[in-house]
């Protein structure tokens, strides 16, 4: 059974899609077989790493998984494409009651091959991203050193609580990642401090500093580790992705 | 007939609720009489000013403008707190086809005493952000200076588009402002240059700088205007301002 991470936060921009990006490539580059699902209708996941986005989402087409998966750059890894088109994933959303069972049994069975799936979600709590998380064994939650990114943690909080009560779940919470810190920002380290007495050990270690060839790498459709292999944000993600495996 | 401004892009933590804040408080202290309305569920706008969110949203409850509005530190400003509590939302986006003509009604009559009024909007293109811009007169769009920021713009523009073909309907395209701009980053340089081929003066010639004092004045419930009078992200929101006053 693989470990199925769901990397949400509803607060935007804090670094979800760079995150689910650049931790399956490192995991995939450390031996470990690695499926990464794009589930935001942004697509930004798959763009991110050269794709295109495909008309219809893979969870609604019910073609068995080897015929949706895109052939990434990197040897392990493997990329289900998300759809830019509002309907399909709308109606993935609040249709079908069983769109949501489809989600979940799709994470139950088709995965199996798999050592991590990881799930990019979007910014919001609505019902994709509930779904992921139900169909997930961890949540990964980023977050920005910033005072708007603490505010909206209570309500992400109270989602997870509230999945984890469904009968038969097995959400855990995987972990907190501090992105984009700025060390010489007082702001940055106020946040920092204030997470970690909250949340203490399920904060990581590893933070991920602002480091502008995270922002470049997509643009050339590459993860940083590819792209700036000795950056400090190429090295803060294999420091992270240690981090992961350490915590089983 | 005031000026309606929806501040949308679907893309996260680009710089809406920011962009939000810190305008209507400089259209107020510029002797503009201004209402903000905070349409997002994480009630950024109404916590950035020092306010509570509210347990039901002024536009389901049918009460009275004034009712519902929060009295603000900024003479000429006033504040509809937005609603953490999901249902309430999501019944005002899923469930009422006359809560959107609740909501284009409620733009029509109640705020006829204002000059301006800003919608500050969810990171989505559902149907809150939809409702918003069937309302507005015009629409403002933070870019923030990356690549998973132009990605985005295409399915703005279509969903723009779709709604300015609506019956009836007066949204024009109010403009197109760079966020957290970073003079000494080429990325930036190449961002913006590919927004203005692209949009030519739609896109605001005042960018707003990264600016540690704009990202610390929301934890003192101020704009950067109050918090930080005379800092580079202070005085860009004054040069918006004027901008803004410029395009009638
Ligand atoms: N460590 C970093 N250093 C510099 N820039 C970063 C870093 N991490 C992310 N970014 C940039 O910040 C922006 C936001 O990150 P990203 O898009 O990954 O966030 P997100 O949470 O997925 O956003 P959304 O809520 O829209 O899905 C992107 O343009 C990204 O390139
Ligand atoms: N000019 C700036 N300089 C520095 N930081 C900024 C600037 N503008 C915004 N920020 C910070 O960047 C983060 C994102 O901005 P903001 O929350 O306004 O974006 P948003 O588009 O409203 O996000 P969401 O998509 O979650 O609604 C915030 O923490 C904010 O304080
Ligand atoms: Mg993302
Ligand atoms: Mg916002």
């Amino acid at each position: 059974m693989p470990r199925i991470m769901c990397v949400a936060n509803q607060k935007g921009g804090v670094g979800k899609t760079t995150t689910a990006i650049n931790l399956s490539v490192s995991l995939a580059l450390g031996g470990q077989h690695t499926l990464l699902i794009d589930l935001d209708p942004q697509c930004n996941a798959t763009t991110g790493l050269g794709h295109e986005a495909t008309d219809h989402h893979p969870l609604l087409t019910h073609l068995p998984l080897e015929h949706v998966l895109n052939d990434v750059t990197v040897e392990g890894l493997d990329v289900m494409p998300g759809s830019r088109r509002f309907d399909d994933i709308h109606s993935l959303a609040e249709g079908e009651a069983d769109a949501l069972v489809r989600i979940q049994r799709f994470f139950g069975e088709d995965v199996r091959e798999y050592d991590f799936v990881l799930i990019d979600c979007p910014p919001s709590l609505g019902v994709l991203t509930e779904a992921a998380l139900s169909g997930s064994t961890e949540v990964l939650m980023p977050i920005q050193c910033e005072y708007f990114a603490m505010e909206g943690l209570t309500q992400m909080i109270q989602v997870i609580r509230r999945v984890m009560q469904q009968p038969g779940n097995q959400l855990e919470f995987g972990g907190i990642v501090l992105t984009m810190y700025d060390h010489s920002l007082e702001l940055t380290h106020e946040v920092d401090a204030e997470v970690r007495d909250f949340f203490g050990d399920i904060v990581f270690d590893t933070v991920v500093p602002r480091d502008v060839s995270v922002s470049e790498a997509p643009s050339y459709g590459r993860s940083v580790l590819q792209y700036a292999p000795r950056s400090r944000g190429a090295r803060s993600y294999v420091e992270l992705c240690m981090e992961v495996l350490d915590r089983v």
